[in-house]
């Protein structure tokens, strides 16, 4: 049969690799020959021929003793394929077409074998095949494609090298663990693969952050489906001391993704998740050097940090389309109706379940609720840039009154939203952290609530402690409000009556 | 509450003090426990 | 009916495929049983480092004949750890190269201790990369002309450029080394200047230079 005479084709250059070195020109000729035998010579073929040596090189895979090479043959698919990414001729088809007739091919072996019942599925030979495309890919892009002697091709691969990472990543995210969740590990390692993530946090001009956030999106998504509070299983659990580990690398690596990326990382991050929220906003600017934040003489206003903005890389008008309009009205000349209007816009239509600490649903939409809170920190900032810090740092500004008056008019549930959003600013020094600090703190002991005081401080330091009782990192700017709110001469959290009620909160507190 | 993050960073190579140093180029797994080697990082040879 | 199932090229497979697509809009509330099995099965297949890392096909034994080399190993060294003994401490790279060692004057240890610190790269403090600074000259050169293409000869030629000041020369494939020597006070120029190249054609050994070869800058590749 066809798929027989493929068997023995790739067969032929499996065995030519463990004869010859990998750029041997006899892979080259191989390669041309198979072209020119009408083995390759259409696109049909080619996905015949892919399908039958993928099918080949898993079954070689399961068959093989497990203690020896067992990749051999998948190893020399994934030379082939990339080889071909490389020298063809593409002047019927381009390079992505070709890689977009690779993919589907490899997807639908994929899904075959985790799908159908009674299989041996094994995540690893999956797996091995794309690590090995990340690997001949990065061989031969080194010091801008210089080994590729053709200086057109040369420049054709360089202007191809993006889509490359960015067609690999597409595949990913169809491979992802709700959809296949026999290939959860390999998934996560392919993720964080020392020739994939890196390399898409430093593709230029960032043109892979967009597809790595989808990436950690889905991997967040699944976290969060499947963390109940009360039980987690141990596969999941193994799964988020991995995320864990890859963000504690990227923050190590490259702070600034997820300085940048955080309102997308927040607005999916499991809400039990305080260890690995406070990883992803304790990240600070590369040399940059913090202030001891538990000294109590500490003045924002003469650091020199806290009047700069920190950057934002996320596409914020796609976020709350409908209520940019009324916020930047409202900042402009608040008004009860437009009040009104952007309160009713926080509501969602339908509960949302969510497994939180004290809460089961969300009837509030928190994704909005940050979004509206991180537009007014940006507008606080550009504000600061113009005019003076009176201007902002006053609560008599709209700046404070649209959030006061959330938490004024709001539900509890949107109180508690709007606190955590705020809190959650509280980050490395910047101007926001600065800000929020402020407003924060008037908040805290503000006699404009009249009765609904004890409340919003109630809802403020819970807020606060959800983030601190955790164990380390704790962000900077957490650390400074909290010693403020210890220190402070105005205000005693020990003889606040629901700190009272609570001998656990009291026997964390008073020590401090 | 979370868990005490040394030894997972000590397993990262990500050091206590202040000079950092990339991980991610020679990251061999997201679990130390399947990191008990160390994988070829990327690396150029001039022709 | 649709068209797309009934192509033979991938009729077969598409279903499976379209199946995956369910889970992706409509998450299940609670991991069914299946779900279960399948995430505990993929935890157990884990891919591991040794997975992960770069394939390896035919490489021949050795790039150049050498009389030893049967003693030397095919595979490449890989260094395994038991989980958590982290990737050990960054001032091991300071103690190793000082001693007698051609080339490496007492003064100079000290300015190289210095930039060692300062070009950290990806490779610092890998196993690998750590083991060669301990090595002899003998070794490092060997390995750069008997590994042709390797990991290992880069290593090599990162540990002879970067640590032991040893320069590449492109046209003859040679390395050289410059050696700087302080003049006593009161000599017409304040230091001389002799260079050392690596003879690997012929005698293996590190020969000076004649006075008048001064190697040009151009011909060192920027490694």
């Amino acid at each position: 049969t066809n798929t027989e005479r493929y068997y023995l084709v790739f067969t032929e250059w499996v065995k030519l690799l463990q004869r010859v070195e990998g750029d041997d020109i006899s892979t080259i000729v191989f390669l041309k020959q198979m072209k020119d035998k009408g083995v390759l010579s259409k696109t049909d073929q080619l996905i015949e021929f892919i399908k039958a040596a993928l099918e080949l090189s898993i079954f070689s895979f399961k068959e093989s003793d497990p203690t020896g090479e067992v990749f051999t043959a998948i190893d020399a698919l994934g030379k082939m394929i990339i080889k071909l990414l490389v020298v063809q001729d593409f002047t019927e088809m381009t390079r992505a077409d070709y890689l977009n007739l690779v993919f589907p091919v490899i997807a639908l072996v994929f899904s075959k074998d985790h799908e159908q019942e009674n299989t041996t599925f094994n995540e690893r030979p999956h797996f091995r095949l794309l690590s090995n495309f990340l690997f001949e890919w990065e061989t031969i892009r080194g010091h801008k494609f210089i080994k590729v002697r053709n200086v057109v091709t040369r420049k054709e691969l360089l202007d191809f090298d993006t889509e490359f990472y960015n067609i690999f990543s597409s595949y990913l995210q169809s491979a992802q663990p709700i959809a296949f969740p026999g290939f959860s590990f390999a998934w996560v390692t392919l993720i964080s693969h020392r020739m994939f993530l890196p390399t898409m946090l430093r593709l230029p001009n960032n043109a892979g952050w967009k597809n790595l956030m989808l990436l950690l999106i889905d991997l967040l998504k699944f976290l969060d489906k499947y963390t109940d509070k009360n039980e987690v299983s141990n596969a999941i659990s193994v799964v988020y001391k991995g995320a864990l580990r890859v963000f504690l690398g990227i923050s190590n690596d490259m702070p600034e993704f997820l300085i940048e990326n955080h309102l997308e990382l927040m607005n999916n991050l499991p809400p039990t998740y305080f260890q690995l929220k406070n990883v992803i906003l304790s990240a600070i600017p590369k040399k940059m050097m913090l202030p001891n934040p538990y000294d109590p003489t500490l003045s924002l206003e003469d650091i020199a940090a806290c009047k700069e903005p920190p950057k934002v890389f996320y596409d914020l008008i796609a976020e709350f389309s409908t209520l940019k309009k009324p916020v930047d009205n409202y900042l402009r000349i608040p008004s009860n109706s437009l009040l009104k209007t952007i309160i009713s816009n926080t509501y969602r239509n339908e509960y949302e379940l969510k497994n939180g600490i004290g809460y089961d649903y969300l009837s509030v939409d928190n994704n909005i609720v940050r979004a509206i809170v991180i537009h007014v920190g940006i507008e606080v900032g550009s504000e600061y840039q113009r005019m003076s810090s009176s201007a902002v740092f006053n609560t008599k500004s709209a700046y404070y009154t649209l959030l006061f008056n959330l938490i004024h008019d709001g539900t509890v549930e949107l109180q508690y939203q709007v606190i955590q959003a705020m809190v959650e600013q509280l980050r490395y020094p910047n101007v926001h952290t600065y800000w929020f600090i402020f407003a924060l703190r008037n908040m805290f002991v503000s006699e404009e609530w009249g009765d609904q005081l004890l409340e919003v401080q109630e809802i403020i330091l819970r807020n606060l402690l959800e983030r601190i009782i955790v164990n380390r990192p704790h962000t900077w700017g957490i650390s400074v409000i909290f010693t403020q709110l210890i220190t402070s001469k105005e205000i005693n959290l020990l003889d606040l009556p629901f700190v009272k009620k609570l001998p656990e909160v009291r026997n964390l507190l008073s020590p401090l | 509450l979370g868990a005490d993050l040394s030894s997972m960073l000590h397993s990262l190579g990500i050091p206590r003090d202040s000079k950092r140093h990339r991980v991610l180029d020679t990251f061999q797994s997201p679990w130390a426990e399947t990191s008990r080697s160390e994988v070829e990082p990327k690396f150029f040879i001039p022709d | 009916e649709n068209d797309a199932f009934n192509n033979p090229l991938f009729g077969e497979e598409l279903k499976f495929w379209l199946n995956s697509k369910r889970p992706l809009m409509q998450p299940y509330k609670e991991m069914p049983e299946q779900m279960i099995a399948q995430v505990e099965s993929s935890l157990l297949n884990c891919p591991d480092s040794l997975d992960a890392d770069s394939p390896h096909f035919y490489r021949k034994p050795l790039s150049l004949p050498h009389p030893t080399s049967i003693f030397f190993p095919n595979e490449p060294i890989r260094f395994v750890y038991p989980v958590g003994s982290g990737q050990g401490q960054p001032n091991d790279q300071q103690q190793t190269y000082k001693g007698k060692q051609a080339g490496s004057s007492n003064q100079e240890q000290d300015s190289e201790s210095e930039s060692v610190k300062k070009t950290e790269d990806i490779y610092s403090r890998t196993s690998l990369a750590r083991i060669f600074t301990k090595f002899d000259l003998d070794t490092l050169f060997f390995i750069f002309y008997h590994y042709q293409g390797t990991y290992d000869q880069f290593l090599a030629a990162r540990e002879l450029s970067k640590n032991r000041k040893w320069k590449f020369n492109k046209i003859d494939r040679c390395w050289y080394y410059k050696e700087v020597e302080k003049l006593p006070p009161g000599m017409l120029q304040a230091e001389e200047e002799s260079w050392r190249y690596f003879d690997y054609q012929g005698s293996w050994l590190a020969r000076r230079c004649n006075n008048d070869v001064v190697p040009k800058e151009e011909d060192f590749e920027k490694i």
